[in-house]
């Protein structure tokens, strides 16, 4: 899966997601990608973000909601992402990824998986990682 | 006025070793090219659709080009695009033969009233959208073939080896 959010300097707040889903799927089989609310938003009163991972898990926990409605609340966008995905791992053994971005610019991204390959720019600098502590 | 930002992803799983370098570098790429848009003039939108372009072209990644098989060897993708000015959003699901599956989830939330849509009508209006049907085999990697014959016939084991939890331990 792949996916990316942004902010422009009107200060408008989109996501994409764009995903084959797993290999050996059965036929007709749809993940959470394509699903608003499950795998992303985007609100510009809030931020925007992006699920990764296994997608029926992620359904089942409405993944994208959680941080959203978090973030709506006064949460930081990091906490929100560690505690949905912590959620997800707890209540249905599942595990993935969220990239977030947070109405005023603020990056946050969070995974339970080995790894997840990232990348953000903001101020002419490009930072990435592949694996936890990068 | 807003600094501008964008953040992108290549999937969260347990990534093989002969694709980390690649997909590093395609992450970089990708945000590379949304945050030109951004600071070319473009809306966050147009940023989002130029970074899952990069993606969807690099087999190292699971979405367009590369895209994982189905248990019957084709190639079935879902894209999703939504504005969060005004809460616009379109998404595909189950398309084949597009290169770009992104284009047409762009497609569906600025040229319908619908959210989603799937299958051979995803497809259909791609076509009336005069977006390119391109070949199967131009979207099959390799990877995908092998990763195919690995787990042909056992669904639950793919998931379980592609998202393993960073604290369960394994060899």
């Amino acid at each position: 899966t792949t996916g990316a959010v942004a902010l422009d300097k009107n200060g408008n707040v989109a996501y994409g997601t764009s995903t084959g889903g797993i290999s050996g799927k059965r036929p007709g089989r749809v993940g959470d990608s394509p699903l608003i609310g499950a795998g992303g938003y985007a609100d510009n009163d809030v931020g925007g973000i992006s699920c990764t991972g296994h997608g029926e898990s992620i359904s089942k926990v409405v993944l994208a909601h959680q941080v959203i409605t978090s973030m709506r609340t006064g949460m930081d966008a990091q906490e929100a992402a560690d505690k949905a995905l912590a959620n997800m791992a707890s209540r249905v053994k599942g595990y993935g990824g969220v990239i977030v971005l947070s109405r005023l610019g603020d990056v946050a991204l969070s995974y339970t998986t080995e790894n997840m390959s990232w990348a953000w720019a903001k101020k002419g600098t490009l930072h990435s990682g592949v694996s936890p502590g990068e | 006025m807003t600094e501008p930002v964008i953040i992108v992803h290549g999937g969260a799983w347990t990534l093989p070793k002969d694709i980390v370098d690649g997909s590093r570098a395609g992450t970089k790429a990708a945000a590379k090219a949304g945050y030109k848009k951004l600071t070319s003039g473009g809306t966050a939108i147009d940023a989002v659709e130029a970074a899952l372009r990069v993606l969807e072209d690099d087999p190292c990644f699971d979405s367009g080009t590369g895209s994982p098989l189905t248990a019957e060897g084709k190639v079935e993708m879902d894209a999703v695009i939504m504005d969060g000015q005004t809460l616009n959003s379109g998404a595909v699901a189950c398309v084949h033969n597009i290169k770009h599956p992104i284009e047409v989830a762009r497609k569906v939330m600025e040229k319908t009233t619908h959210t989603l849509l799937v299958g051979e009508g995803a497809n259909q209006f791609a076509k009336e959208m005069g977006i390119e049907s391109v070949p199967l085999d131009s979207l099959v990697s390799e990877r995908a073939k092998s990763d195919l014959a690995l787990y042909k016939g056992n669904y639950g084991d793919t998931v379980k080896n592609a998202f393993k939890s960073r604290d369960s331990g394994h060899d």
